[in-house]
């Protein structure tokens, strides 16, 4: 099963 | 001083449905230009970024730049109260921790103002990197929505899939499996009625079906939604608010370790 990814893994803190 | 007025103020009904049950608490930051709010869902898998420019309130001032933390239940419950041909205006002042919202009726017959407790929010304002997108699919809402509560019935997760020959949604689940094809369709009356598929290269990605239906919630504020995607990128799912901005939701692929 895929896993699900977080959205801070593409988007970055500044 | 911040007094923004919008005669269309059940545009702002819709707008806070779309977005306060993936997110609880965010900053709305105020601006000469318009106001905007960025937020992650608690869970951190999908993003919420608001836009309304000035241009779209009949009137509007911002004397400086300004955030403003609210409930966005509170601020949902609020809004409610308000009949959906009224006037809203959002009504702040420096330093004060509220923020009213006044309810005008289109005949000024009835006028209410609902002050509500605004609260210190630690918010990571996320940068999102410019991206070129390997596929854009533009279609009715009304029918994106339609497939995502299809969809959940079977199974958990969709795979969205962009071809030449057009978008699949596809899910499985212990009931058995569901395919959606839909095929670029330019040739109808109205243009909201159209599906447009943009496509630099084929892509096919997997998404929370979970997610995609709460995104659906802005279903009322367009006739169209765009879906942009790339591999190894967040979906944008997108809802153009007329003349004013869009809502935009960004949500992380399901991905092999």
């Amino acid at each position: 099963m895929p896993r699900q990814k977080s959205i801070l893994s593409f988007f970055q803190k500044p | 001083m911040l007094e923004l007025r919008l005669v269309q103020g059940s545009l702002l009904k819709k707008v806070l449905e779309s977005i306060k049950d993936l997110v609880n608490d965010a900053n709305f930051d105020f601006s000469s230009s318009g106001f905007s709010l960025q937020s992650m869902d608690s869970s951190h898998v999908a993003l919420v970024a608001l836009l309304l420019k000035s241009e779209g309130f009949e009137h509007y001032r911002c004397d400086r730049n300004t955030s403003m933390g609210m409930n966005l239940g509170n601020m949902s419950k609020m809004l409610k109260c308000a009949g959906n041909d009224d006037i809203i205006t959002i009504k702040g002042d420096d330093g004060s921790d509220t923020v009213t919202f006044m309810f005008e009726s289109p005949t000024q017959d009835k006028i209410a103002d609902f002050e509500m407790k605004l609260m210190d929010i630690d918010s990571e304002h996320l940068g999102i990197p410019e991206a070129e997108y390997h596929a854009i699919v533009k279609m009715p809402s009304a029918e994106f929505a339609r497939i995502c509560k299809d969809l959940a019935s079977i199974g958990d997760t969709v795979v969205i899939s962009v071809t030449k020959e057009g978008v699949k949604f596809s899910t499985r689940g212990d009931i058995g499996t569901a395919n959606i094809v839909l095929r670029q369709n330019t040739t109808v009356d109205k243009p909201e009625d159209a599906t447009v598929i943009e496509m630099n290269e084929p892509v096919s990605m997997t998404f929370a079906l979970r997610y995609m239906n709460s995104f659906t919630k802005a279903t009322p504020l367009s006739n169209t939604v765009t879906i942009s995607m790339s591999p190894d990128l967040p979906v944008v799912v997108e809802y153009k608010i007329a003349e004013m901005g869009y809502v935009r939701f960004y949500l992380a692929p399901k991905m092999e370790e």
